[in-house]
């Protein structure tokens, strides 16, 4: 068709000039320069294991669970969200998946059997396993990891080229798949040059402090990362500059007792005489038991939670828009709207001087540039030793003793210039609800 | 479906053809043919004037292959990009890592695309013009 279209006598419709246009300027790509092209200008995806397409080696259950795991995977490192869809049209299906063995489901590319051509994807969207090949499923045995082959595929329907770089899940050959393979940096990084690096604001973000005792009775005092957005939440691995394989998880998975729906604050009063942790939510905050791993139902009075914040902390209403314990000077710092109100926790109650405007507390290093208020969260980093204030995609980090040690101009309590979140904590990515654990 | 007659289905994976492997420098041509290292109408053609022989002569030292392939430059030059991109030597010699690594089982997707630079830029003013035109 293509040729016949570009000899065609009668003056060629758009059509034909466009295949014409492509015959004349075809010109081979260098296999490693290429970086692919955006496939999908939307960002919610539906996609369909056909009827007519089952393997025949795995049960229906097998082949979904692995093909909605493959498609998490991408949604864990890009802006893209993928949903099963077996009602809507077939024509309004994204990516539409089926083995088949020779010539199979209308494709123009045979499968060779088994061996060699395990699978093949075309950019339209279709994506065809080889049901000749001994597909496994995760931790099964020898044979062709389908995960893996259907987290390649999909990288194609998506957009990606080959990538001829070990540790790529896109290399053309299939490495027999270790332990538990994974989309590396790079790859992600391929990804979102398509599509682009994952936004949005989160609800809180704290260092959660856990103490373990090691086999000589010592006591180790460590923490974790986590990033909350709506009844959602991601294990941030510093040292990894990436999140927890596998989430985010829903909020009432991991917090046993906190509102599904999320927190808006997190705080955690630590000094000598107090280890407590605070959620908040709404005109509500509940004390967090760490050592057992859930809410506690009542306060040392018998007093049960959820209580009103305006009773525990009394000087402040909720809700509010997020708070951090300062250990400098053992105050609460409650955020709401473009005022702040510090809470005296020895004492156990309000500053004089509260409430100030947060730009008052909180002074601009850089005039002008300053979130004001409506903040989202406000986070006290171990990693970094500073507090970070958040609010949408930007950050502005409060000036740290050592800066102040290197530049005593700088004011107490100052606010760097923004920076984008992402630009800080990588690749904290939705995934579609259906797709929750 | 696929024929079975025992109750576990055990026997009905023994039916299964097998893809056909690449041997030789004809199997291998077709290789990097199928997967865009030579591009349609860019089959190796024997030079006129150059017989088999000599033009394998030519390419005899140092190279381990037999006298009976006849690969001429656009082969060699599709054989080395493949080599390359594989991180295997780059011989331009259809040895035996090179006939393992085309063996290994791999994606269908060619390795190699045609660039459509112009052709998109024309879709891209069409599109432009005609604001119905969705993009898939």
């Amino acid at each position: 068709h293509t040729h016949a279209a570009a000899n065609n006598t009668e003056p060629p419709g758009r059509k034909q000039r466009h295949l014409a246009a492509l015959l004349r300027s075809r010109r081979r790509r260098d296999a490693s320069e290429w970086k692919g092209h955006m496939a999908f200008s939307k960002s919610l995806l539906k996609w369909r294991l056909m009827g007519e397409g089952y393997s025949s080696q795995l049960s229906i259950d097998e082949q979904k669970y692995i093909f909605r795991l493959a498609f998490r995977m991408w949604s864990e490192v890009s802006p893209l969200q993928f949903v099963e869809d077996v009602d809507s049209p077939l024509e309004d299906i994204d990516i539409r998946l089926g083995f088949g063995t020779g010539r199979h489901l209308g494709c123009s590319q045979r499968f060779d059997g088994a061996g060699r051509e395990f699978a093949h994807a075309w950019f339209l969207g279709d994506i065809h396993f080889d049901d000749d090949e001994h597909f496994t499923v995760p931790n099964t045995g020898s044979g062709i990891s389908l995960l893996k082959v259907a987290v390649h595929e999909i990288g194609h329907v998506l957009g990606l080229p080959h990538i001829y770089r070990s540790g790529s899940i896109m290399q053309p050959s299939y490495l027999p798949q270790d332990a538990g393979f994974e989309i590396d940096w790079m790859d992600r990084k391929s990804i979102q040059s398509l599509y682009g690096e994952c936004k949005g604001r989160f609800s809180t973000v704290f260092d959660w402090i856990r103490k373990e005792q090691t086999a000589y009775g010592e006591v180790v005092v460590r923490f974790n990362t986590y990033f909350m957005r709506d009844g959602w939440y991601w294990l941030y691995e510093n040292r990894n500059n990436r999140t927890r394989y596998g989430d985010p998880v829903a909020v009432q998975v991991g917090w046993h007792g906190l509102p599904s729906s999320g927190v808006d604050a997190y705080v955690h009063v630590w000094n000598r005489k107090t280890d407590a942790v605070y959620f908040f939510k709404g005109v509500q905050y509940w004390r967090y038991d760490s050592e057992n791993d859930q809410v506690f139902t009542e306060d040392s009075d018998g007093r049960s939670y959820p209580r009103l914040i305006s009773e525990g902390f009394p000087g402040v209403s909720g809700p509010v828009d997020t708070a951090y314990y300062d250990r400098r000077d053992a105050h609460i710092y409650f955020f709401k709207g473009s005022q702040v109100f510090r809470f005296d926790v020895r004492m156990h109650r309000l500053a004089s001087s509260s409430p100030q405007k947060i730009t008052e507390v909180f002074p601009a290093v850089v005039p002008g540039n300053h979130p004001l208020g409506n903040l989202d969260a406000a986070y006290f980093s171990y990693s970094h030793n500073t507090v970070f204030l958040l609010k949408g995609s930007w950050f502005w980090r409060m000036v740290s003793g050592r800066d102040r040690r290197r530049s005593a101009s700088l004011p107490p309590n100052g606010l760097m210039p923004r920076r984008e979140v992402e630009q800080q904590w990588f690749d904290i990515c939705d995934v579609h609800s259906s797709s929750l654990r | 479906e696929k024929v079975f007659h025992s109750r576990d289905h055990s026997d009905a994976m023994n039916d299964i053809r097998q893809a056909e492997l690449i041997t030789d420098t004809d199997t291998a041509q077709r290789f990097l043919s199928k997967y865009g290292f030579i591009r349609d109408g860019d089959d190796p053609q024997i030079p006129a004037g150059q017989t088999e022989v000599s033009l394998s002569l030519d390419l005899q030292e140092g190279g381990s292959v037999s006298r009976s392939s006849s690969p001429d430059l656009r082969f060699i030059s599709a054989l080395k990009e493949f080599q390359r991109v594989s991180g295997l030597p780059v011989s331009g010699v259809f040895d035996d890592v090179t006939k393992a690594a085309m063996n290994k089982p791999r994606c269908g997707v060619p390795d190699q695309d045609e660039e459509l630079e112009s052709a998109e830029q024309e879709l891209n003013e069409t599109a432009e013009s005609n604001s119905t035109t969705t993009h898939n």
